[in-house]
């Protein structure tokens, strides 16, 4: 899981059971002390392995938006939630947006990918040895290296930790103000990684293919989904060019426009033998 | 948790604020001390268990 702290920004990213939804109230209270004031908010996740699993007010996508539309402040009125789907069912994106009347989408677009039943032997990775003495930071280091991870973005400042007895997260400081982080849980069975990172749309768009590219190949998934935030068309039509030569069909595409965050497009890929 | 499983897919948050005074939104949400912080997080149910930063921002990675 990760945090990121702005001056006006955070973001805050959680797996497993987490309740994520309750750090809204106290996050607001704490802004407020300092004289900032909320202009919006986006809540993104996937489809829950374990949906049972987990905790209120995370038990269905319903309860999570009352949950969100309580916490946040009357004067983001332009809200929208909407699942949007793939072709496989249990692979829906879920997304809430709210913004003030004043809020505008900026140039940076956010890239999320989940991928599932990752290769094993790449996953195995992410174990630490047994008997192994490393700590949560050194071990990290070393699957940063051992994996590849280190190399998607050579010249970003990473903060690695490994968990015991597996599983891995990863942030990065890439350009001054961008991030990209990295998530896995690599057992059998139930394995998933998470990629995300965040570009301009004055970018060269082939960074981002050649950052997606290396990322995808750290963890060869069998199916994969890729969601992209951004006010531009160029960044989401580039990522099935970068995933097909890889292996990977794009079997699903779809798009919705959130107030204040622009286009969501949530594309859905499975290996070519599936 | 269900079987034996371990729950991968994330949930994520990303709330945008504004001030009026620049002196304040220079470092805005950074000037929160690590108390605050491990409180939000305590609601979530997270500890932070590494850090790093730059002149920009900072960057926590999460327990769980």
């Amino acid at each position: 899981s990760s945090l990121f702290v702005y001056p006006t920004k955070i973001i805050i990213k959680t797996c497993g059971t987490t309740q994520l939804l309750k750090s809204i109230r106290p996050l607001l209270h704490y802004a407020r002390h300092l004289g900032l004031t909320l202009c919006s908010c986006r809540y993104t996740r996937g489809s829950f392995i374990f949906p049972k699993a987990q905790p209120f007010p995370h038990t269905t996508f319903k309860e999570e938006v009352i949950c969100l539309e309580e916490s946040l402040p009357t004067n983001l009125c332009r809200r929208k939630a909407s699942v949007m789907p793939s072709k496989t069912p249990s692979h829906s994106w879920h997304v809430f947006t709210a913004s003030d009347d004043a809020h505008l989408p900026g140039v940076l677009y956010t890239l999320e990918v989940c991928m599932t039943e990752l290769d094993r032997v790449l996953a195995r990775k992410f174990f630490q040895r047994p008997g192994d003495e490393k700590t949560g930071d050194t071990a990290g280091k070393e699957m940063t290296q051992l994996t590849g991870i280190g190399d998607i973005n050579p010249g970003a400042l990473i903060c690695d930790f490994a968990f015991d007895p597996c599983g891995y997260s990863m942030n990065g400081i890439i350009d001054g103000d961008r991030y990209s982080t990295i998530h896995v849980t690599p057992e059998d069975g139930y394995s998933y990684a998470s990629f995300e990172c965040v570009g301009s749309i004055y970018d060269d768009h082939d960074d981002v293919v050649q950052i997606l590219k290396k990322a995808v190949q750290v963890f060869r998934p069998a199916t994969m989904s890729v969601s992209t935030t951004c006010t531009s068309h160029e960044v989401w039509t580039r990522v099935a060019g970068a995933l097909e030569p890889l292996g990977l069909k794009c079997r699903s595409c779809a798009m919705d426009e959130f107030p204040a965050a622009g286009s969501v497009v949530f594309q859905t890929f499975t290996t070519r033998r599936k | 948790m269900a079987v034996s499983g371990f729950e991968g897919f994330e949930k994520r948050l990303e709330l945008h604020f504004f001030g009026d005074d620049p002196a304040v939104t220079e470092m805005g949400l950074r000037q929160l001390d690590f108390e605050s912080l491990e409180q939000v997080l305590h609601a979530v149910q997270c500890t932070v268990v590494s850090a790093v930063g730059n002149s920009y921002f900072d960057a926590y990675v999460l327990s769980e």
